[in-house]
């Protein structure tokens, strides 16, 4: 499937320029391909063509994703299983959104090896293999400041697209990377803040 | 100093009006107090007036909140020691914005009596007792779903004027209490979508 890739780009770019459908044949001319062998392909994946209009472009782009297993968006992995690291792995809340934990990184040998709440607690260096085996893209970053920026390296260079940083370290990584971070104690010091506010009222 | 807290009612009203200045003789008048005596009471609790002018009414104010103990924004007591609770009790954050989490309260036997990262894990039954005496105004609720109304209610009855919630459930407390909801479900579930909007682009 080295190919679906290749369609992937040029229905990017078809869409990008406001294409609504595509046709096999435009794309086995830009590829050099036959278009019998494109029109197998993409429906390989799952995506219907229209007779006459062929396939909407939109809905073959998703579904080469999808195929490829590269919109995963749902399962995430967690680097630094200490205490914060250990709750956020037993909370059952990210389930509602569809979302989960599917295994945890740490480099203290006390954890790795063990099972918290029902996900493997794996060592650090299994990682760069384990993420895109299982096309993992979330990385949940809860480890000491000192290795923040380090791991979240790593959690780039093995496939990883969104990280959700708990450390108090600004993370450096290339633009394409979504980054969301959590600052607990900046919460509490809104409210304590709040209630200040209230006594002066 | 039970005549305390009704010239901090009044003073409160003084400066609602827009006085800046405040003289112990109208506080006196008011109260059918003898104007020594409230002159003696503002000069223990650390305000210094002014010649001919007075006493500044928002210093008079927030002296003697500091010296009632009212005004502490800073300490917080958690209830519900389990995973969640016990990893806030051992995170140095808070400290870098002066709060610190000085009670812990459960009910399971298993964790009441321990000392959690420097802190006390104490029966429930003792909040009511505790939080006045402590003067705490910040309350962690990190119980499950189940408890969480019951608990924000004791908390409320004991004093605590804000609290931080982590459960799923929308407290319902009176509108002189302030509080801020933790959604660690949204968060993730925020960066999953900002994932899924990378792959549409
Ligand atoms: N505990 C909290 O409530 C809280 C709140 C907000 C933010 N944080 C932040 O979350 C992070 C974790 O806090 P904690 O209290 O769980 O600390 P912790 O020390 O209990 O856990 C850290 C874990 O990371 C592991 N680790 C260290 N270096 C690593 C590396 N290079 N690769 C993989 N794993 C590594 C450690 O072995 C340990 O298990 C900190 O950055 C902290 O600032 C914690
Ligand atoms: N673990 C997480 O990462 C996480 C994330 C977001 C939100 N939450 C929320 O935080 C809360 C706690 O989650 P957890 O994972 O720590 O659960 P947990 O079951 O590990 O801990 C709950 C603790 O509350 C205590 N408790 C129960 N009833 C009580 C009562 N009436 N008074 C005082 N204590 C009581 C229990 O004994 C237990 O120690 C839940 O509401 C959960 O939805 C948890």
């Amino acid at each position: 499937m080295k190919r679906l890739p290749l369609y992937l780009r040029l229905i990017r770019g078809l869409v990008h320029d406001g294409e609504t459908y595509i046709s096999s044949a435009v794309l086995a001319k830009e590829l050099n391909l036959d278009p019998i062998v494109v029109r197998k392909d993409l429906a390989v994946t799952g995506v219907t063509g229209l007779p006459r209009l062929g396939f909407p472009a939109k809905a073959a782009e998703l579904s080469i994703l999808n195929f490829l297993g590269w919109n995963n968006t749902t399962d995430a992995i967690l680097c630094g299983a200490g205490s914060l690291g250990r709750a956020l792995l037993g909370y059952d809340g990210f389930k509602q959104h569809g979302l989960s934990i599917v295994a945890a990184f740490d480099v203290n040998p006390g954890v790795i090896g063990t099972m918290e709440r029902g996900v493997h607690v794996l060592s650090m260096s299994e990682m760069e293999k384990i993420v895109p085996r299982m096309r993992v893209r979330l990385g949940i970053v809860t480890v000491p400041a000192s290795a923040a920026q380090e791991v979240a390296d790593r959690m780039v260079s093995s496939g990883i697209k969104g990280i959700w940083n708990f450390t108090p370290v600004k993370l450096s990584v290339p633009d394409d990377i979504v980054i969301q971070r959590v600052d607990l104690a900046a919460s509490l010091a809104v409210l304590s803040h709040n209630l200040s506010l209230l006594d002066r009222h």
